[in-house]
């Protein structure tokens, strides 16, 4: 939500490939090969949202939001956030 | 700050290092550069040191790299994951990898070799990521301008090393926390229908559709504004917002810093030479006023004829009762002004008037208070507020409420 005003618009559940890929290299979320449209409502992609939210002090919905979509398109260090 | 899972840490603090290769888009000595005074930044809070060999084993290699290098973390190409390091141990153990996919630059650009550096030697001591966005071991690459651990970097690596030997403990700026009741704030001024509130390096805002208030660095909207604003206010009807620090100031549209600042407060405001900062300012959209606050007076500013208006400096006293003096930070919301001013505990008189307000004899302290609006003037007490009826000069009934219950935000 880096601009004035902040991103209000709730953007549709896009990205999801990239959500997948950030929760598969930093919160180690098991990828199992399954079509990432079948995971995306799976309990355990909704657990790493949770982490990765929390982590940085996002609201925790669970939900690829805007602004956890933001968060996840920053460039950042290769190492995991959780259980490296 | 984290320890990594399992806590590694060399069993030797001093330490060596070699940079493998190069990267093209810096020259050798800047490279090397960037790199020693990453691990300088690492070696003065903590009793680790660092030789630089250039050749065989050392503990920490240094290498650029892209996509897969076969160490079971491939890179991905421009942007995305800049740069990885492994955990102290033998072999790989320490070793930092840079993606050579990225532009790796020594200044604003993307991506700072010594902001990168530092942040991977982290990783190499044995840190973890941080939640905190101040330190310089949280994930995402911010650069603010200058490259210095916080208090948080400095805490995590004297968990796993000890202290620095050196005799007078060496200490970091600590990241602001938003809903810390002691805060107080270095500026604050509207911009586009939102607050900003400005503290140290970091700004914070709240808006309706993201209740939980976000703080990031100011460098992220405006990078080349300096650290420790001291004041700052919007002139609506010209889209600007003007930020003030020392005999200095900064004019910003949106996101861009206008051409030719900084400038000298001096010719454009007319202060005289005495004034070497300002401490608050605001401008009244309505009338095209702007208020500037310096220690305990107020000067006041046309800003259609460009000049100050006559009659002032005044006493802040005088034109704004009850304020008190070196006001923190100012700024103008749907028709009331609100003031944020340092806790004006202790000045007997403001605790008489207090207490004459009609305030209980336990009050201390008053966080923020309201201009006249309508003849009603806002107390704010922590996370109560009482509300102040000029024509009857008492409290009103039903007083104090919670804040959070209407003031929604």
């Amino acid at each position: 939500s880096h601009s004035f005003p902040a991103a209000t618009t709730e953007t549709q559940e896009q990205d999801v490939e990239t959500v997948q890929k950030y929760l598969e290299n930093y919160y180690n979320l098991k990828s199992d090969g399954k079509q990432v449209e079948r995971q995306r409502n799976s309990d355990p992609v909704v657990e790493k949202l949770k982490q990765m939210q929390k982590f940085f002090g996002l609201k925790v919905t669970g939900k690829p939001d805007a602004e956890t979509l933001n968060v996840m398109k920053q460039p950042r260090c290769g190492v995991p956030d959780m259980d490296q | 700050f984290v320890l990594t899972q399992g806590n590694p840490q060399w069993e030797d603090t001093h330490l060596t290092y070699r940079i493998e290769n190069y990267t093209p888009d810096l020259s050798r000595a800047d490279a090397d550069h960037a790199i020693e005074k990453a691990f300088q930044l690492w070696s003065s809070v903590s009793p680790l040191t660092f030789t630089k060999v250039s050749e065989g084993q050392a503990d920490i290699m240094i290498s650029f790299v892209r996509g897969d290098h076969r160490d079971n973390s491939p890179f991905d190409g421009q942007g995305g994951n800049l740069a990885h390091a492994f955990q102290p141990g033998s072999g790989i153990g320490g070793d930092v990898h840079f993606d050579e996919d990225e532009r790796w630059t020594n200044n604003f650009r993307d991506y700072n070799l010594y902001r990168v550096a530092a942040h991977e030697l982290g990783h190499s001591l044995g840190l973890a990521h941080s939640t905190d966005i101040g330190a310089l071991m949280y994930p995402n690459y911010i650069f603010s301008g200058d490259v210095q651990l916080s208090q948080d970097d400095i805490s995590g690596i004297q968990a796993i090393y000890g202290p620095s030997q050196n005799p007078t403990q060496p200490i970091g700026p600590q990241t602001p926390q938003v809903c810390d009741s002691k805060l107080t704030f270095d500026a604050v001024t509207t911009i586009r229908g939102e607050v900003m509130f400005f503290k140290d390096r970091f700004y914070m805002r709240t808006n309706p559709f993201y209740p939980e208030a976000e703080l990031n660095f100011i460098s992220l909207f405006w990078p080349h504004l300096p650290n420790g604003l001291q004041a700052a206010y919007e002139v609506a009807h010209r889209d600007e917002v003007r930020f003030f620090k020392g005999d200095k100031y900064w004019a910003v549209k949106g996101q861009d810093v206008l051409y030719g600042y900084p400038k000298y407060i001096y010719r454009p405001f007319g202060f005289p030479r005495t004034v070497k900062n300002i401490d608050a300012a605001v401008s009244e959209e309505d009338t095209g006023k702007t208020y500037f606050f310096v220690a305990n007076k107020c000067w006041r500013y046309d800003e259609y004829k460009q000049s100050m208006d006559a009659g002032y400096p005044k006493m802040i006293a005088e034109d704004f009762p009850g304020i008190g003096n070196n006001v923190d930070a100012v700024f103008q919301k749907d028709g009331n002004k609100f003031w944020a001013v340092r806790g004006i505990e202790g000045q007997a008189g403001y605790l008489r008037v207090i207490h004459t307000l009609g305030f209980p004899p336990t009050m201390r302290k008053i966080k923020a208070v309201s201009g006249k609006e309508k003849k009603k003037t806002y107390f704010f007490v922590e996370d109560e507020y009482w509300r102040f009826d000029e024509n009857s000069q008492s409290m009103e009934q039903g007083f104090p409420r919670i804040i959070a219950d209407d003031f929604s935000g």
